[in-house]
């Protein structure tokens, strides 16, 4: 066998030749479709296995997936999730379960499928996955993953940008890059259209000159942004609108700031130490204009300083030094922290202390569970929740594995939050500190976006608690009022001196004769995103609904992910394929935040299944 | 630039240039009580004419200040920069914005102009003129339009603000002039005793592009005895 091996060329692993694999990535108005394509021949003697990995955005729907085998099509069908768990049953009960698509580390996920291909046989895997690309700091960023198992005859990452406002500033970092592969980077971009395309020969994928085995192997990361020239843009398709906002050089609104912070015993060593870095590092860059606290809870619950302190050079010195010196100890009382802090923001408005143009929020880190003090997580989201009243957004950092993050999620978002995992690992700090510096700069508090009442419907989330420096605003809806020759949208907010209201005006007929000759990349765009980020924040909405509602919003939510065919954790793909000579079916499911982290194997039994959601 | 003074009491107008050098600073409204002070600087065509008194003047540049609410505006034909206390916002002609705070109101019509009122009775319309980007010889420039001045106090002054307050004038011996569609006339006013000539300018305030003709009665050589002392007097170091 070794023999054989050896006369084989270096395209050939195991018998499975892939000869080409494709990614293409085309991005209309921040809309990603993506297609992986990958095309391999079995050139061994007997029938193989090939597989087929792709990691995907967590934000990212799949789409369609296709396996053509021999010029038989097997396509993907996208199921409600109950209606595909039934066909399982029996898959599932003999424990039988792995789904097709698994988390993967702290952004991906893992889409993962094999079949066996008779000798001589040809396969063509056709993955399909589309997502809103989100602003962040300043930049969209379109993340791809690329570790191909074997040296491949024609590989290439093709994408193709097309940004009506027109496009500003264009990369693509390569993690992986040599002084050979730049020679077949190329990026170009001019008015609307930027494309990045890499290229590279087999040769030049080897790790060594006389090696078999690849290099390409890491993260493929395009940054881009749009110019803007004005603060919006309304883009208005096919009965479909989109409104993105993202005014700039307003100054900054001065906000008040509450760390509470978990240093209960689990919180020892490590992840103590890395709070600390990341708490000195965000205390360099807290303006002057800021207050700012530390609640600190483990069995108690102890506080920096009584008040809210403005960020001045001595108080700054004085918290540096506070933070150098926390120390772990005890359980954990997440109610009481949280509270503390809470009532510390509200006394001190009362009082007069905060700026009057000053927004506050809170920051709570935590790594574990409720356990001493009120510890009924219900309860805790309810204290918390009639303590916030609306009037500031809580925001959670889970840290590490053991933390309960759905609690910590639904309390966020049931305050105007968010809650991100920070993951533990070497970098924690860096998580934290990045986190902090996405709602550091708030330029905007209390925006409205307004459109023409009688000529618009289903509208997505349309006013926000912060504008933050570097994000965007993203709102997209039906236009029912066809007839009218012009769409006004108002955006309302309250800035860090005055109250502003930005216009927006669009010609809709000049709009459609200008989009018209960009048809062929824009198509259904405005509707798919709209799609999109209905099911998004319907889904979010989902995680904090009871009963009747909670229901209504599921129905929503999967209607809408059945008709446009995405994949979402209310949906799964059912993928047939051919197995010893008879027909059998994997699922693909989208997992959720807690679901369990890669070490994924490639499971043997051709059923799979997991519920993800 | 050109200054049009419109006096509703004699239902009639008045208007003379200024011509001054790029880079200078003109004050234009100055009011000790309010603490409202409007200036413009000057720029000229993109390439200076080698004819001599052929060389067009324009403002490239106002600035408000409102001592009271601790406000500054700069307006270029390129950007709209407002500080509060110190603190700046900056937009450009492309937003269409109304900031409001404390009793000031500053509207931003996208590429056409901006309304700028303070308090209660003091509004001003900035008027962006935009003339093709690769044009040779010109380039975007600024109006300043007083609409409501009735809260200025009788202190103001400045080569716009001076005529805040009631004056009279008599216009009389009209007679053909060089130009037989501009009549001579002799006008007194201020106690002076003056030739002005009968023409029209061009008021951007409604359509920025085409204008409304104005018609008044053009005083020569800078205002010369019409503005209070020479027009050499109105320059002042910076724009703020």
């Amino acid at each position: 066998r070794n023999n054989r091996k050896r006369s084989l060329p270096d395209t050939v692993v195991d018998g499975i030749e892939i000869y080409s694999t494709k990614i293409n990535c085309k991005v209309t108005s921040r809309f990603a479709h993506n297609v992986v394509t990958t095309r391999a021949v079995n050139r061994a003697d007997t029938a193989k296995e090939v597989s087929f990995d792709v990691e995907l955005p967590k934000t990212a729907f799949i789409t369609n997936f296709t396996m053509t085998i021999d010029g038989v099509t097997y396509p993907g069908n996208v199921k409600e999730k109950e209606v595909a768990k039934k066909q399982y049953e029996k898959a599932v009960s003999q424990g039988k379960t792995a789904g097709l698509v698994k988390a993967s580390g702290r952004k991906l996920e893992k889409f993962t499928v094999s079949v066996n291909v008779a000798a001589g046989s040809k396969v063509t895997f056709e993955l399909t996955y589309e997502e809103l690309l989100k602003r962040h700091k300043g930049k969209y960023e379109m993340y791809i993953k690329v570790q191909p198992k074997q040296l491949i005859n024609h590989f290439e990452i093709v994408a193709d940008i097309y940004e009506p406002q027109g496009i500003k500033e264009l990369n693509a970092d390569v993690s992986f890059i040599t002084n050979d592969l730049m020679n077949v980077l190329t990026k170009s971009f001019s008015g609307k259209k930027g494309h990045v395309s890499f290229k590279p020969s087999f040769d030049q994928q080897r790790s060594c000159p006389t090696c078999s085995t690849s290099l390409l192997n890491g993260d493929f990361i395009i940054t881009y942004d749009v110019n803007r020239e004005q603060p919006g843009n309304v883009q208005i398709v096919n009965g479909y609108f989109v409104h993105f906002f993202a005014p700039q050089n307003l100054p900054i609104v001065p906000k008040n700031v509450v760390f509470v912070i978990d240093i209960s015993g689990s919180m020892s060593g490590r992840k103590l130490a890395q709070t600390k870095d990341a708490l000195l590092h965000i205390l360099n860059d807290v303006k002057e204009d800021d207050f700012l606290n530390f609640i600190l809870f483990s069995s108690d619950v102890t506080v920096w300083k009584e008040n809210m302190v403005q960020a001045t050079p001595e108080n700054l010195k004085e918290a540096r030094n506070f933070v150098e010196n926390m120390q772990t100890a005890g359980l954990t009382n997440i109610n009481d922290g949280l509270l503390k802090g809470i009532e510390m923001v509200n006394r001190a408005r009362e009082m007069g202390i905060l700026l009057d143009r000053s927004t506050s929020i809170i920051i709570m880190l935590t790594d574990g569970e409720a356990n001493t003090g009120e510890s009924r997580v219900d309860k805790i989201q309810e204290n918390v929740k009639n303590a916030i009243g609306g009037k500031f957004p809580l925001y959670n950092l889970g840290f590490g594995h053991d933390v309960n993050y759905n609690f910590l999620e639904k309390m966020a978002l049931e305050n105007h939050g968010v809650a991100r995992r920070i993951y533990e690992d070497s970098d924690a700090n860096l998580q934290m500190q990045g986190f902090y510096d996405e709602v550091a700069n708030p330029l905007l508090i209390d925006v409205d976006l307004q459109y023409p009442q009688n000529a618009i419907s289903d509208v997505t989330q349309n006013n926000y608690q912060h504008f933050y420096d570097g994000s965007e605003i993203v709102v997209a809806g039906k236009v029912v009022d066809l007839e009218s020759n012009s769409f006004v949208a108002d955006v309302k907010g309250h800035g860090a001196l005055n109250d502003l209201t930005f216009t927006e005006e669009v010609d809709m007929k000049e709009m459609e004769e200008a989009l018209k000759e960009q048809e062929y990349i824009f198509g259904d765009y405005i509707e798919r995103l709209w799609a999109y980020l209905t099911i998004e924040q319907l889904l979010e909405k989902r995680k904090n609904a009871e009963g009747e509602e909670k229901e209504n919003l599921t129905a929503q939510a999967l209607d809408l992910s059945l008709k446009y065919h995405f994949v979402t954790p209310l949906t799964s793909m059912v993928v047939t394929k051919p197995e010893d000579n008879e027909e059998t079916q994997s699922i693909a499911d989208k997992p959720g935040e807690d679901a369990t982290q890669l070490n994924y194997q490639p499971p043997s039994n051709p059923y799979y299944f997991v519920d993800g959601d | 630039p050109h200054f049009i003074i419109e006096v509703p009491e004699k239902d009639d107008a008045l208007c003379f240039n200024i011509d001054a050098q790029p880079g200078v600073v003109l004050n234009l409204i100055q009011d000790p009580d309010t603490g409202i002070t409007v200036n413009g600087e000057i720029i000229g065509e993109k390439k200076a004419s080698s004819e001599p008194n052929k060389n067009k003047s324009y403002f490239g540049k106002l600035g408000i200040v409102a001592l009271q609410m601790d406000l500054q505006v700069e307006v270029t034909p390129q950007r709209i920069t407002l500080w509060s206390g110190g603190r700046k916002s900056s937009f450009t002609w492309m937003d269409t914005v109304t900031i409001t705070q404390n009793g000031l109101s500053v509207t931003i019509n996208r590429k056409k102009n901006m309304v700028v009122s303070i308090g209660d009775g003091v509004t001003f319309v900035i008027v962006l003129h935009q003339v093709w980007k690769k044009h040779p010889i010109h380039q975007d420039f600024l109006g300043l339009y007083t609409v409501d001045s009735h809260r200025m106090s009788t202190k103001t002054h400045g080569l716009l603000g001076q005529f805040f307050h009631p004056f009279d004038f008599e216009v009389f011996d009209v007679r053909p002039g060089s130009d037989p569609k501009k009549p001579d006339a002799t006008m007194i006013v201020k106690n002076h005793k003056l030739t002005v000539t009968r023409g029209s300018q061009k008021d951007y305030r409604k359509d920025s592009g085409q204008g409304t003709k104005v018609f008044c009665w053009f005083v020569h050589d800078n205002g010369s005895g019409l503005i209070d002392g020479v027009h050499t007097d109105y320059i002042v170091p910076d724009l703020f």
